[in-house]
């Protein structure tokens, strides 16, 4: 019953999120794109790695997932300090 | 704005999603 109480302070706080990229980087589309592949990416992998049941390396870890939105987010501390509240294992 | 593309929505659901791992990991 917790969880349930949660999950919509998760989901706003993505869509604040999402919406604060979207915002910053209105004047580079491509920076946002980005973003959206290297989630779309982890989300795969995350997948393939569910349905394998712990037979698949993922290709992208959680550390490359930070690692490749720092190099994206350059000079953008606050949202990449953000985006480590997402992030399992960050 | 809130105006959202298929394509925000799916970055949000994958947030939420990560943000869900993240708690229940924790």
């Amino acid at each position: 019953p917790q969880l349930h109480n949660t999950q919509p302070v998760e989901f706003n706080h993505a869509i604040n999120y999402v919406n604060k990229i979207k915002n910053r980087f209105q004047n580079q589309p491509e920076i946002y794109k980005s973003f959206l592949e290297i989630l779309h990416t982890y989300q795969k992998e995350q997948r393939n790695m569910k349905e394998s049941q712990g037979n698949y390396t993922p290709k992208l870890t959680e550390q490359e997932v930070y690692a490749e939105v720092a190099r994206l987010f350059k000079n953008q501390e606050d949202l990449l300090a953000e985006f480590g509240q997402f992030l399992p294992d960050a | 704005s809130f105006d959202f593309t298929p394509v925000d929505s799916a970055a949000v659901f994958v947030l939420s999603s990560m943000a869900r791992q993240r708690r229940a990991s924790q």
